[in-house]
């Protein structure tokens, strides 16, 4: 564990509690994506099925319990509490172009041609585009909340940490993962420009529509 | 230099 990696998985906690306290408090789920929520759903799914099998830490289990209570829930809150909210009408990406080749890379590209390595390489894969259709809808409603920002801002943050764990781990102990470095990567470059908007446009974002 | 396949990341 170095300092990166441990604000990167705090950074993707506040950015996953932001969500979750923003829908639970304005009773709402307006201008989130609900495909995407299932999408991250999925990915800590496939990812986490060792949770049983393999112990590594009470650090690694407790998140990865947490991860997937408060990402079932916010699914929970978007399509069953507040589903009267949910915008179905500009949640509209097609997820099946994000996931057929996602689903097709993870048998060509893989550690092991074993099932939970394939769905662990999946995972890998969908989250480094399971934010398209969230960013998809604020292109097309041409606005975002200045709550989902944050929320954008501390997902994204995330995985940038990430990657200077990668760097730091490759020279400290020679471990490198190649398929969730590139991985990480591409997800990352999905958020610089919004990064871009978040920084300069300060809390609200008018993406030009 | 090795690709670690000990999934201790999250």
């Amino acid at each position: 564990m170095n300092i990166f990696r441990l604000a990167g998985d705090v950074s993707h906690l506040v950015a996953i509690l932001i969500l979750l306290m923003k829908i639970w408090r304005s009773k709402s789920c307006a201008g989130i994506s609900g495909r995407s929520q299932v999408l991250f759903a999925l990915v800590f799914t496939t990812r986490y099925l060792d949770l049983f099998t393999v112990y590594i830490s009470a650090y690694n289990t407790v998140m990865k319990v947490v991860f997937l209570a408060l990402s079932y829930a916010t699914v929970y809150l978007i399509y069953m509490r507040f589903r009267n909210s949910y915008d179905s009408e500009n949640d509209t990406f097609r997820v099946e172009f994000l996931l057929i080749p996602v689903i097709g890379l993870s048998f060509l590209e893989n550690y092991a041609f074993t099932p939970l390595e394939i769905l662990w390489t999946f995972s890998i894969f969908l989250e480094s585009v399971a934010i398209m259709p969230q960013l998809f809808m604020i292109t097309k409603t041409g606005e975002a909340e200045s709550i989902t920002t944050h929320y954008l801002f501390f997902l994204g943050l995330y995985r940038a940490l990430y990657i200077a764990n990668w760097v730091w781990r490759y020279h400290t102990e020679g471990f490198y993962d190649q398929i969730a470095i590139v991985s990480g990567v591409v997800q990352t470059i999905f958020y610089c420009d919004f990064f871009y908007l978040y920084v300069t446009r300060g809390e609200e974002i008018r993406t030009p529509s | 230099l090795q690709d670690s396949h000990l999934k201790d990341e999250l």
